[in-house]
């Protein structure tokens, strides 16, 4: 299948050519692309190629067409869900981020183990006590986990999550996950970003 | 130098050794520190040897003295300040989260073009209007910007940022940035991170 890192740039293309969209322009070539992407025309190209696409070397890409080709790759995985666990300061500003977006996957539930957050709803998504997770999470068809409770509890918050149905995780947690080789886990960690930045400027 | 990738891990690699010290434990050895970072003892011994630090095959690295180590790396950095700018849902969630460490960079600075936010202070952090941004990161010496605002605003606010003096930015905006050579960006993509979790799962 497609690599991981193309899927990211494919992704960043698709949000360029969206803009473009929006302005009226309806063809763009490889490198004009990259240029707003910061890579190269070659990467582009290599990119779109893992899609099946190529252009009119004259004209460039029709801008529509190549969005409906990228969109055609995430055609399968158009359902999912998501399921948030810790609705604190980072899980607010996650939830009120994504309420307003149609983005994909659509987080439909949040769970927290303090009971006064554990419920209601915030930003439009329902939110249940931690101990509600696996039933919810099979219930709602839930695939992809979004973990942003404190590093102690992020590890038997994420087997609870793989036993109840979720096959990937996105960690925001600043401890390294433990995980079967069939799940998909990548980490967001913004203490060593920040600490790595300012290390090399 | 030491490149980026090490850098990251010999933050996690100290972050691991810290929390060591506070269950007592003296000495461990690279395939040990391994299991915890999800990687390779050769790994762990190859980014150790880029400090200068090996250890006693025997024993193993003596805990204390490897993390007095890492930290010598970041030595001639320790007083490094950061501003962030956008203080909405992520730039609030950031700002608490930091003000509860001593993380460095220390976050000294926060500025908003909403005059009801760009004043008085956030999670003890002082707050700004955006017009004061290039006096007071030229004031209090800040090398480090971090961008918490839309992105349509993430272009201009790092060119203003870059004029004024800071050297390197964490972008959480979802767009490319355009920076001179000598300008360290790093991104992180919270949107796209979670699209290509839900791909592969
Ligand atoms: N806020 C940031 O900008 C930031 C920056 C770097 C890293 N992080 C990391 O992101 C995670 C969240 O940070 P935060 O600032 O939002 O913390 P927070 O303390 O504000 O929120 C954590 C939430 O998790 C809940 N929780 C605790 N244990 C739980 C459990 N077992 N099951 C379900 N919910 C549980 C708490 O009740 C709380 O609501 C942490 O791991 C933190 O290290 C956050
Ligand atoms: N909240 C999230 O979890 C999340 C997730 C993915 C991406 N992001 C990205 O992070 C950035 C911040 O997102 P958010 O959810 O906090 O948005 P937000 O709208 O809540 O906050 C943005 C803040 O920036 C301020 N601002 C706007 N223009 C400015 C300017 N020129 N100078 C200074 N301040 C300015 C606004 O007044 C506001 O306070 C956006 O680029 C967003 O796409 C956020």
């Amino acid at each position: 299948g497609v690599p991981a890192r193309t899927v990211e740039r494919l992704v960043l293309y698709r949000r360029l050519l969206n803009g473009l969209t929006e302005q009226g322009v309806e063809f763009i070539h490889s490198h004009e692309i990259a240029e707003k992407a910061n890579n190269s025309a070659a990467q582009v190209r290599r990119d779109l190629m893992a899609i099946g696409y190529t252009g009119n070397p004259a004209r460039g890409y029709a801008v529509n067409d190549l969005v409906r080709s990228i969109n055609g790759l995430f055609e399968q995985k158009r359902d999912q869900k998501a399921a948030l666990v810790g609705i604190g300061k980072l899980g607010r500003a996650i939830l009120g981020y994504f309420a307003l977006r149609q983005a994909r996957p659509r987080i439909v539930a949040a769970f927290d183990s303090d009971p006064a957050k554990g419920q209601g709803e915030f930003a439009g998504c329902p939110c249940y006590p931690v101990d509600a997770l696996t039933s919810v999470i099979a219930r709602d068809g839930i695939t992809v986990g979004i973990l942003t409770v404190p590093a102690d509890f992020a590890q038997p918050v994420t087997d609870l999550m793989l036993v109840a149905g979720v096959r990937g995780i996105l960690n925001f947690a600043p401890t390294p996950l433990k995980t079967p080789a069939w799940a998909v886990v990548d980490n967001v960690d913004i203490a060593t970003k920040l600490e790595k930045v300012a290390f090399f400027c």
